[in-house]
């Protein structure tokens, strides 16, 4: 109850929200209620920009004073799932929203969201800013999407720096739930290779076993932010986030 | 003389560290002297990483006061060209440097070390937060790279409110030095029908006529944060750098 996970990467680009989207929606599946939170600033670019037809305040609007938590959130029709954004963030606001990161007020009240429900999983920004930070101080783990071309000792040894630090500050439970080999091309020599170098040099459980395949399709359903599932043309993303789903699951058995 | 221009972009992995570094080599080889800023500070993933041989100091190291500014800058061996990184920015550093960016010590630093140099190229972190608004205040103007995919008049009014309200607060004579679409697979019917549908909506100008290529030569270039010319087989997207180059230069001329 009230897991919450952070999707990051200090990289830009590489499916931080084509995987809160997806695996979120996967993980909503099995019950239990899934919370997704964009945590982009970005969101006109993100999952909570379809959101804009059913609410147009987000979590900036709440620390602004001039929504409650309630009226943030958007559940899907089928009540398995639910989706919170931003909100409008001007630029104006951006000073004060990286402020409220770090004092802990955004990790608060993303708390206080997932407390009713089973699984929160939230997208971050690109880069490892307050922002990021903020969402990592409330986080029992992290998940790091990285496509084989930059998989590398160096990208990982680069993030679990910040892991060490969140955990030396304000987190001392953060863990790397796992690194997420995305948009994997099995037929570049290049990508198998990558991924088998970082299998042998890393703990076994460093680097989840389903990795996320190229999928051309999963470019029509990231314009429209809706997760594969739901259209047609990228049953073999859509098929391993559901795998990834069941991989996440039975690793939080096992503690 | 002193020309400051930033390459920014609200979404991630689009090509500004690879335009910076390929843009700016291309610039130098006219003379007049280029100065490349890594302005990112997951810098061990971008251009500066092989600075790290040279120096291991860079802009946060002056901001905090551990460096000078002549300290930090490493020039090529033929002279022409010239590179800075943010140096070592650890987390707890953060929230200070986002402080340096908007109470302008960043940019004002960035702008006496363009003093020295024809051309400043700029290479900032994904998103609009305070670290690329405060390069913003110090430009002339702003390259916006876009893949074809994420190419539509959603991406670019969006950057266009960012350029407005620096304009309003900051930096009056900011201006859109143009899009550039990125990562453009001509084989990929979508990638034709999403340029023409920008060009046909936009002003002539908006959009550079050059394009870069998807070239996956590029790759090892941008692993070893190298310009493509001097890495055989990714001579494509090096030619289309170079002509972008012309491009900027011919627009600098008409004002
Ligand atoms: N498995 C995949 N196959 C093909 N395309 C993909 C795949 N995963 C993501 N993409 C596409 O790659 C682009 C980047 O994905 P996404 O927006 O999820 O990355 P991100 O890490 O959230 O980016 P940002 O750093 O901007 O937040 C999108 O256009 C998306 O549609
Ligand atoms: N024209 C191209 N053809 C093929 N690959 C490219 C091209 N341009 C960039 N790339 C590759 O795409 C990836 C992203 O490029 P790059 O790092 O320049 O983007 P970025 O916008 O700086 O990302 P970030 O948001 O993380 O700073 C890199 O692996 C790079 O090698
Ligand atoms: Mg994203
Ligand atoms: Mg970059």
């Amino acid at each position: 109850m009230g897991t919450i996970v952070t999707v990051a990467s200090q990289k830009g680009g590489v499916g931080k929200t084509t995987t809160a989207l997806n695996l979120g929606y996967s993980l909503s599946r099995f019950g239990g209620g899934v919370l997704i939170v964009d945590g982009d600033p970005q969101a006109s670019l993100g999952i909570a920009s379809n959101l804009k037809q059913q609410t147009k305040v987000g979590l900036m609007d709440v620390l602004l004073g001039r929504a409650t938590p309630e009226e943030i959130v958007v559940p899907t029709r089928d009540g398995l799932l639910a989706l919170v954004g931003m909100g409008r963030v001007d630029p104006a606001d951006l000073g004060s929203l990286e402020e409220a990161a770090r004092s802990g007020a955004l990790g608060a009240l993303v708390r206080r969201l997932a407390a009713g429900y089973g699984y929160t999983l939230i997208d971050a920004p690109a880069g490892a800013g307050s922002i990021t930070v903020g969402f990592l101080a409330v986080s029992e783990s992290v998940i790091l999407p990285v496509q084989p071309r930059t998989l590398s000792l160096k990208t990982i040894s680069s993030f679990l720096k910040v892991i060490h630090w969140t955990r030396r500050t304000s987190n001392p439970d953060l863990r790397l739930s796992g690194v997420l080999v995305t948009m994997f091309d099995a037929a570049r020599r290049a990508d198998v290779v990558a991924i088998e170098e970082v299998r042998s040099t890393f703990p076994p459980d460093v680097l989840f076993r389903t990795t996320i395949p190229l999928d051309d399709g999963l470019e029509e359903a990231s314009v429209r932010a809706v997760p594969a599932w739901l259209l047609p043309g990228a049953e073999h993303a859509a098929r391993s986030y559901m795998e990834l789903a069941l991989e996440v699951k039975s690793r939080a058995f096992e503690g």
